[in-house]
């Protein structure tokens, strides 16, 4: 299984149409393979982000740089994908 | 009995837990439940559908689960409900009621390449699993390649995009096995195309910011759905159409459904809570699977009093 560690769930907030741009130009920059659970629609909706341990602080600053809100939705990905497996195996083994 | 009465319906399975579980559920109520092969996948799956059915031909509800396969969710949800609604008949007056004048067709793994995928391979993956010919990124979302504003700007041109709209309208089998099925019945009346995460119940239409003909009852009927949704749990749904609510979407089941006939066509975004996504914990399955029940029923019997 290809392994999700160190990756965050991302939820930006953006305020205005201007940031929700923004939000789609880190979209569109596909060298960084970020994740985009819940794209980028209207202001009032939380944008939920994966992004790949590697280029977390990448994200970030741009994030912030950008005057752009958000909050650390999943810390590590992988350590709830490790519980779900957890439960899987213990759900097939009763 | 013992097979799907000792099945845990709170724990995520394989595509081949699922398939084999099917096998017992038709073991169980072989007078209600039948297992239609609608096709194959990409990789060479079988694609069933579900069809639950007192006899003779009657208009039918189509219900689909899972398209894009880390949705697991959906797929947990749609699981219950097959075993949901082959118990209930006889015992529940209202599903016996909608049995009685329409027939239930389930299925319960739209995408089983990718499905088995996220168990194998990729947790995260969303999409099919085709290769693309001049690409080394695979698969095509299959909620982007139905054939309504199929190609817009509501989706990508690019394979390497979770929303790769594919080659042209139907490239995918897992899509063309639904479009020549429902268009081969001739009578389904609402298709319901089940989805997570964030809660919400759309219509149409997506690629388009016209307003579908029904529109004043396709939003009266989702704010009742949505309210029986939240009387189980108090889990809150927004709803309206896919462009007004979320953002346009070109290409998608519940516009190509709207558009070939079938008036009562909604896309459900199943519970997240805001703090899991994908990752829904298991233990989420069966309140997540009651509360989609009561909005489901709400669409059911308004479709069995409002023929057309």
């Amino acid at each position: 299984q290809k392994t999700f560690v160190g990756d965050q769930v991302l939820r930006a907030h953006a305020k205005d149409n201007a940031q929700l741009d923004v939000l789609r130009e880190l979209e569109a920059m596909k060298h960084l393979q970020v994740d985009f659970w819940r794209g980028p629609s209207r202001p009032n909706l939380p944008v939920d982000i994966r992004v790949p341990n590697a280029v977390l602080q990448q994200v970030k600053v741009f994030l912030e740089s950008n005057s752009i809100d958000y909050s650390i939705m999943i810390e590590d990905v992988q350590e709830l994908l490790d519980q779900e497996h957890q439960d899987i195996q213990s759900a097939t083994l009763r | 009995e013992r097979i799907t009465g000792s099945f845990s319906y709170s724990t995520y399975h394989t595509i081949e837990e699922i398939y084999s579980w099917i096998d017992g559920l038709l073991l169980e109520y072989p007078k209600l439940v039948s297992r239609i092969d609608i096709g194959q996948s990409y990789e060479g799956r079988p694609i069933y559908a579900l069809k639950f059915s007192t006899g003779g031909n009657k208009p039918a509800i189509w219900i689909d689960t899972g398209i894009h396969s880390r949705e697991w969710i959906t797929q947990a949800t749609g699981v219950w409900t097959a075993k949901k609604i082959a118990s209930s008949y006889g015992v529940d007056s209202s599903l016996t009621d909608i049995l009685d004048n329409l027939d239930i067709i389930l299925e319960i793994v739209t995408n089983p390449d990718g499905y088995a995928y996220t168990h194998s391979t990729n947790r995260m993956w969303r999409k099919t699993r085709s290769i693309n010919a001049g690409s080394t990124c695979v698969g095509v979302d299959p909620n982007r390649n139905w054939n309504a504003g199929f190609g817009g700007p509501g989706s990508s041109s690019n394979p390497c995009s979770e929303t790769y709209h594919g080659a042209h309208p139907h490239s995918e089998p897992e899509v063309y096995s639904v479009v020549d099925f429902i268009l081969a019945h001739g009578n389904v009346k609402a298709m319901l195309s089940i989805h997570s995460y964030s809660q919400m119940l759309l219509f149409p239409y997506g690629y388009t910011n016209d307003l579908a003909p029904d529109h004043e009852e396709l939003t009266e009927l989702a704010k009742q759905t949505a309210n029986a949704l939240a009387s189980l749990h108090g889990t809150q749904y927004t709803y309206g159409t896919t462009i007004a609510t979320i953002y346009r979407a070109d290409g998608t089941a519940t516009d190509w459904a709207y558009n070939n006939g079938i008036k009562y066509s909604y896309t459900f975004e199943l519970r997240d809570t805001g703090r899991y996504g994908f990752i829904l914990p298991a233990e989420q399955i069966i309140p997540t699977a009651e509360e989609t029940w009561l909005a489901l029923m709400t669409v059911m019997e308004h479709v069995k009093n409002h023929p057309y």
